[in-house]
């Protein structure tokens, strides 16, 4: 609230990530696995929703939110995604091609918020760090899926591996130049 | 019928 300059944070990935937890969690009052497992998806979706609501409505956000530069076009992810679960899935039901579209569809989210940070030079440091904790949050799910492919049988799930590992992929680079930057403790600029 | 899939992780 303070800077209100949302200058780095790009509206379009906001609205992806909405997406894919809407898609995700139409399980969520009818296959109840734990406290934990409810909370979190009701905050995944007040946050998302909450943050796409607030940079479209909120009058001194939404002027100094740099449109003409997240200008990323949501239907190049989405087609491809939706396509895809069509495709391939591990169970044709509405249900499951939805969840199977919001795992494809995470995957690729981050592109428009990595592309406008390109664009922009000067990254302030809050986008920075909300990028890379957002990566990081990511690649922690590998270390899971390792640590439950060893410890339960039967515990193969070749979709979420896969789209979590491109996922991580995707921000590799940032990392690269995210560390590299905090390394020699210098200003954080994407090649272009 | 079929199982149905159960997802466990958000």
């Amino acid at each position: 609230r303070k800077n209100t300059n949302k200058r780095g944070v790009s509206l379009k990935t906001q609205e992806l990530y909405a997406l894919v937890f809407a898609t995700r969690y139409l399980d969520m009052f009818t296959d109840f696995i734990s406290l934990y497992n409810t909370v979190m998806k009701l905050i995944f979706l007040s946050s998302s929703f909450s943050i796409v609501w607030y940079m479209r409505r909120h009058k001194l956000v939404r002027r100094s939110y740099d449109k003409d530069h997240d200008t990323f076009r949501h239907q190049f992810l989405v087609l491809p995604c939706l396509i895809l679960a069509l495709l391939i899935h591990e169970q044709f039901t509405f249900k499951e091609v939805m969840w199977t579209f919001s795992i494809y569809l995470e995957a690729v989210a981050i592109l428009p918020q990595l592309v406008l940070l390109q664009r922009t030079r000067n990254i302030d440091n809050l986008t920075g760090q909300y990028v890379f904790f957002l990566g990081a949050y990511r690649s922690l799910y590998i270390l899971n899926w390792i640590y439950r492919y060893f410890t339960e049988p039967h515990y193969v799930h070749w979709i979420t591996w896969i789209s979590g590992f491109v996922q991580t992929l995707l921000y590799a680079d940032f990392f690269y130049y995210y560390l590299n930057s905090w390394k020699n403790n210098v200003k954080l600029t994407l090649p272009a | 019928g079929l199982e149905t899939v159960e997802h466990d992780e958000l």
